[in-house]
């Protein structure tokens, strides 16, 4: 409490509340935690250009992250997912911590050129990550 | 639909790009050789090219029309709209292989076309089920009619008989007659073929021979011969079919749509939907018992 309302010429150093708040926040905002990030590719890069006519561009998006000691509801992960990280952390170390993976995806509609010159529309499943999980 | 149009205009731009380029069926997915790291469905997507076989490509009216059409059906980002209430995953466009045009004029009704085509449906796969077809004209840009002007066309589509008699075929020949109005700035006309292809694709023909006909009156009223002799230059008419691929792979909105229902129901609501699907598997169950 010390820091709080004081003008800034007398605490040269950062007050002590300000450090603890800082160490309270990896807790609550933590940084590279398990999340959804994008990765915006277009079909020309793959060399699919001409053959995939739409979408021009196209975002499968990834998982990519830390998972947490403690897995709750947030990623909805199952009881396993906690148990293999006790596991790594108590038993085995060679035993891998839960992974940061797609848990929910949506679909893509692509354009394509058939080989034998004909169009096709089609909806494919799991084209695209919209949702994390740690497992 | 003049709109999609435009819209589609910006996809289109970049066609020029499609006759330059060796299709990728020719090459390893990814330039280098590790196409065994890909998943399944994209080694399908990209590994169906025949060795050997000719590349086609499609007819840049076909192509423009399929653009608008995915423009409908998808989101900038791609994602299949959620607002359709169609069960179909798939949209074919064929052109027809062959084709054999007799254009004449009739002295009162003023017979527009008479066309044989052939069209090829070997693409469809046996897990595609036809759910519609489409034959679809394209009129030619320099058509412009008065904004009053209407015609009443009449198409005749039949199969037609097999004179050969090595022809195995059924003698009877199906034929379908469909009657519409042509109007200011259509650029496409759809005449709904389903009945006439349905028992063609379910026998699994893969190759259909069919006549078509397209006749329309004149409009005593408008002197018209020379706009009519305009329309008459229509294309040859591309086949669509909508179909419903059952597939692992595509995208099953029925599916997506029991999900959304049952996760936006209230807990009894919810008991009550579960009841109906084990109600469902039961008697799934006993119909399967039934049978064996």
């Amino acid at each position: 409490d010390k820091g709080i309302g004081e003008p800034k010429a007398k605490s040269p150093q950062m007050p002590i509340s300000y450090n603890l708040s800082e160490y309270f926040k990896q807790f609550l905002f933590p940084e590279n935690e398990c999340e959804l990030h994008d990765f915006k590719l277009s079909f020309s890069q793959l060399k699919w250009d001409n053959w995939i006519v739409a979408p021009q561009r196209y975002n499968p998006r990834y998982c990519k992250g830390d998972c947490p000691r403690i897995t709750g509801h947030r990623y909805g992960s199952p009881i396993h997912t906690m148990v293999q990280n006790i596991i790594y952390e108590k038993v085995d170390s060679s035993i891998p911590r839960p992974s940061c993976v797609p848990a929910k995806y949506s679909p893509l509609s692509v354009l394509t050129i058939e080989p034998d010159g004909s169009i096709a529309y089609k909806e494919y499943e799991d084209m695209i990550a919209t949702k994390c999980t740690c497992r | 639909s003049q709109t999609l149009e435009d819209e589609a205009g910006t996809l289109t731009s970049g066609e020029g790009s499609l006759e330059a380029k060796p299709l990728p069926w020719d090459q390893p997915l990814d330039g280098e050789n590790s196409s065994g790291l890909l998943p399944p469905l994209l080694k399908v997507l990209a590994n169906r090219h025949l060795p050997g076989a000719p590349r086609l490509q499609p007819d840049s009216r076909a192509l423009r029309y399929m653009k608008r059409l995915y423009k409908a059906y998808a989101t900038k980002e791609g994602i299949p709209k959620s607002d359709r209430s169609h069960l179909y995953n798939t949209v074919r466009l064929f052109t027809p292989s062959a084709q054999h045009q007799q254009p004449s004029w009739g002295q009162v009704t003023g017979v527009l076309q008479s066309m044989d085509l052939l069209f090829n449906l070997d693409r469809i796969t046996a897990l595609e089920h036809l759910l519609k077809s489409v034959l679809l004209y394209s009129l030619k840009n320099s058509v412009s009619f008065s904004s009053t002007t209407k015609y009443m066309c009449h198409l005749v589509v039949k199969e037609p008989e097999c004179s050969s008699p090595f022809c195995f075929r059924s003698p009877q020949s199906f034929t379908f007659n469909s009657q519409f109005e042509f109007r200011k700035n259509h650029k496409w006309i759809e005449i709904d073929v389903t009945t006439l292809l349905q028992p063609l694709v379910a026998s699994n023909k893969r190759n259909i021979h069919i006549a078509v006909n397209f006749t329309c009156l004149k409009d005593q009223q408008n002197p018209v011969q020379d706009e009519l002799s305009d329309v008459a230059i229509l294309m040859s008419p591309s086949l669509l079919v909508y179909l419903n691929d059952t597939s692992t792979q595509a995208y099953h909105r029925w599916n997506s749509l029991r999900y959304k229902r049952r996760h936006h129901l209230s807990p009894d609501q919810r008991d009550l939907f579960l009841f109906s699907s084990e109600e469902e598997l039961t008697w799934g169950r006993k119909s399967s018992r039934h049978r064996r």
